[in-house]
């Protein structure tokens, strides 16, 4: 997996 | 977005109002940690440095720029503005001792090898044990003003929600990520005693005042 990991916590 | 997320998000917005509100209106930041203050700063600077780089949503990034924003205001009310009433004497914790731990680790377990995965892993790990200068203040000095332990509540409880949210999104979409997960967990458990203490006497009117 080479896309950018999202984090949409915060 | 849970209601459980929602709520954690709430809770730990509170805690820091009631922060800057105690802070504000006694003029004061006397029982205060100001290290475990810097620790969330340098927390939340860590952790949102994606804000430049992703977009998640207006929610997302608004909340982000709050928590910081209130961060470094809560600093400047004292180190500056304050400075006279903070209690320096009994806030000895040493940072090296939190931070050096969290940023080794962070450097040998984290999920990807780049400085924006490092500094955001550094960030949970430091900020699961932000809180031990303030806890470590109150049971330096025994006591904390009722405001003080509402402030810890309302913070403890935010780490809280976040778990029972991350147990729901397991189950309802297969998400899980496990270094967030154990750090909120060891973050939780060191506010149990706390919760105990809050609960059986600031809750019944009491002051909180710890067993000699």
């Amino acid at each position: 997996e080479l896309t950018v990991r999202i984090k949409d916590e915060l | 977005m849970n209601i459980f997320r929602l709520g954690g998000d709430l809770a730990h917005l509170l805690a820091i109002i009631i922060l800057l509100l105690k802070i504000w209106t006694t003029r004061s930041c006397a029982g205060i940690s100001g290290k475990s203050q810097i620790l969330f700063a340098l927390t939340f600077t860590a952790r949102y440095l994606d804000l430049f780089t992703n977009f998640v949503s207006v929610y997302n990034s608004v909340m982000k720029v709050v928590y910081l924003a209130a961060a470094y205001a809560t600093l400047y009310l004292m180190y500056v503005k304050f400075k006279a009433t903070y209690d320096h004497n009994h806030d000895t914790f040493r940072l090296e001792f939190l931070i050096l731990p969290a940023a080794g680790l962070a450097l040998i377990i984290n999920h990807e090898f780049s400085i924006i995965e490092v500094m955001w892993t550094f960030s949970i790990y430091l900020e699961a044990v932000a809180i031990l200068p303030q806890l470590f203040m109150v049971s330096k000095t025994g006591e904390a003003e009722s405001i003080t332990s509402h402030y810890l509540f309302a913070l403890g409880s935010y780490r809280a929600l976040y778990i029972v949210n991350w147990v729901y999104r397991y189950y309802s979409e297969g998400f899980y990520d496990m270094i967030a997960t154990l750090a909120g967990v060891v973050q939780t458990v060191l506010y149990c005693d706390f919760f105990y203490l809050y609960i059986t006497k600031v809750l019944k009117g009491k002051k909180l005042q710890l067993p000699a």
